[in-house]
């Protein structure tokens, strides 16, 4: 399973 | 005075057809160095960075550095308007941006400026372990093929080839690129389609095409026109395994 991550985290 | 002259009008339109479709709003920042905008949407998955060099313009007038705030939509609609031998025209007046289309016929359009709703960060950098350059047709080729089977795509790079692979419901799909560039660590990461066609939306920008890539890390797709006079870039967040 896998999930959309935002960008914010690698900002 | 500002005052912009572009005998080009593709440039504006084919980088707008993705920015249009990944954003509401921009604001085109323009100084004496040239035009930029940076945009991220309302989801914070894609970036988006365009820059075009003061002297791709034929005509460059700004006096003073000017912020110019724009539904991406509505700008849009009327660069679809243009035809590839028109030359356009930037002005600004009041609160509108001026833009003319000039070929065998005049058109002039006021855009109304509106104020932003909310702020775009600055772009992030990241140190990137794998680049490579690939055809931007190739590419959209590519997803098109993966894209019959499932919504998302996994880039893997080694040091012969880009992979391209889906696992779907009924059917599988892997494509090979020779991409001929020194790779010396691999690199995967797994993306949505969606989102990638709404970059590739910008396919006409320029031929050259970078691909930054790391495990796990968001993927930099980079579009850079001749003699470095422009640039349009993304940044696309991964969909990472739980």
């Amino acid at each position: 399973n896998e999930k959309q991550v935002s960008l914010d985290s690698f900002f | 005075m500002f005052k912009l002259i572009l005998s080009d009008p593709s440039i504006f339109k084919t980088s707008f057809e993705a920015i249009s479709s990944i954003v509401d709003e921009v604001q085109i920042e323009v100084d004496s160095d040239g035009l930029r905008l940076n945009a991220i949407d309302r989801s914070h998955i894609t970036y988006v960075h365009l820059e075009l060099k003061e002297r791709l313009f034929d005509v460059f007038q700004c006096d003073e550095p000017i912020k110019l705030n724009v539904d991406t939509e509505e700008l849009m609609k009327v660069l679809k308007r243009s035809k590839s031998d028109d030359v356009m025209e930037l002005t600004v007046d009041g609160g509108s941006l001026i833009v003319t289309f000039e070929g065998a016929i005049k058109k002039t359009f006021k855009v109304k400026l509106i104020d932003l709703e909310y702020e775009t960060p600055e772009s992030p950098s990241i140190e990137y372990p794998v680049k490579i350059t690939i055809p931007i047709k190739t590419l959209k080729e590519s997803i098109q093929d993966i894209e019959i089977v499932a919504d998302r795509v996994e880039f893997n790079i080694d040091q012969d080839f880009l992979k391209l692979k889906a696992v779907g419901e009924f059917s599988d799909a892997e494509v090979e690129y020779l991409h001929g560039e020194k790779v010396t660590e691999d690199a995967r990461a797994i993306f949505a389609i969606e989102n990638i066609k709404e970059m590739l939306k910008a396919e006409k920008f320029a031929d050259t095409t970078y691909i930054s890539l790391g495990d796990d890390m968001p993927l930099t797709l980079t579009l850079e026109l001749l003699n470095e006079e422009g640039e349009l870039s993304f940044l696309l967040a991964p969909r990472i395994e739980e």
